[in-house]
């Protein structure tokens, strides 16, 4: 699986998910890939594309209820005191925090997989639980990063 | 007037020891592709929707990658490809599962977001609809891979020695 999402200098968020499934699929399967909300999702705060065992992504549907809390997160914060995005740092601590719990969510119910996303502020944040993931970050500001484990 | 991009190549058991230097150095060139072909576009003022198109076209078309020419095998042998895209701003989003002879799934979800009412089309009626949108198509062929057609071939085998042991464990149960 693949996947890349990315904020654009309107702040217009987009996220894009591509797979082939699983070796010996068999009976139709589909994973969480092309299921919005599963395995990808984008809203005006957050986008996120997901890959792993997929039918754990579907049931939790990882996809938007991590861009959900961020969104609501943003907004509350935004009522209270300010965007996130004008505090450095609170919003990629937050969606962070909100991508390790969905990865450990997915674990707990017996799967393993990874997220990338991009925070309120548009801070590159990838969460996973499996040895390795094929992974990578650019930002306007100079930052640049490939990895795999 | 920031921007930024974030890609993924699929997450599993990446064994050190199977990784060669040579395999570590290619998949790494691969990302540094995938991340530059978005990076150009959003650094020119391009879109977000663009970049994400150009960053996931780039691994569609590396072998090293579960998507598009690096396609793991079906139990039938084929290629069964899912792809989703999805805009935050206007929550428009497109999605296609088992599209077989479409080179770029991901670029025929955004057909699906942009040039139809749907947001997920499958299987023959998605390759029709990508045929219909100019969209290029390829033989089956052109997604075989050797690594996948073998690993498909050692996950038979397992299934396969799985069954054996099953079997056996019924007839110890009734005696």
């Amino acid at each position: 699986t693949v996947g890349a999402v990315a904020i654009d200098r309107d702040g217009v968020i987009s996220a894009g998910t591509s797979t082939g499934g699983m070796t010996g699929k068999r009976w139709g399967r589909i994973g969480d890939s092309p299921i919005i909300g599963a395995g990808t999702y984008a809203n005006a705060k957050c986008g996120l594309s997901a890959t792993g065992s997929g039918e754990y992504f579907i049931r939790l549907a990882v996809a938007y209820r991590v861009c959900s809390q961020l969104e609501r997160i943003e907004r509350e914060v935004s009522e209270e005191a300010g965007s996130m995005a004008s505090r450095p740092g609170l919003a990629a601590q937050v969606a962070q925090l909100a991508a390790d719990k969905a990865i450990t969510e997915v674990g707990e119910l017996g799967g393993s997989g990874g997220v990338i996303l991009l925070a309120p502020d548009g801070t590159p944040v990838w969460a996973f639980d499996t040895p390795g993931m094929y992974r990578g970050k650019a930002t306007s500001d100079g930052q640049r990063q490939v990895a795999i484990y | 007037g920031q921007w930024s991009i974030v890609i993924h190549g699929g997450a599993g058991t990446i064994k050190r020891d199977a990784m060669t230097p040579e395999k570590d150095a290619e998949i790494r060139a691969a990302l540094d592709r995938a991340l530059d072909a978005g990076s150009e576009v959003l650094a020119a003022g391009g879109s977000s929707l663009d970049a994400v198109t150009a960053a996931i076209t780039v691994l569609e078309d590396d072998p090293n990658f579960n998507a598009g020419k690096g396609a793991v095998f079906t139990w039938e042998e084929t290629n069964s490809l899912d792809a989703s895209i999805m805009r935050g701003d206007t929550l428009e989003a497109g999605a296609v599962a088992g599209a077989s002879t479409t080179r770029n799934p991901i670029l025929l979800a955004r057909k699906v977001m942009e040039e139809s009412p749907h947001v997920l089309l499958s299987g023959e009626g998605a390759d029709q609809f990508a045929r219909d949108q100019g969209l290029k198509q390829v033989k089956p062929d052109y997604f075989f891979t050797q690594h996948r057609f073998d690993s498909l071939k050692r996950h038979k085998a397992r299934a396969k020695r799985r069954e054996k042991v099953s079997q056996l464990d019924d007839d110890g149960k009734f005696g």
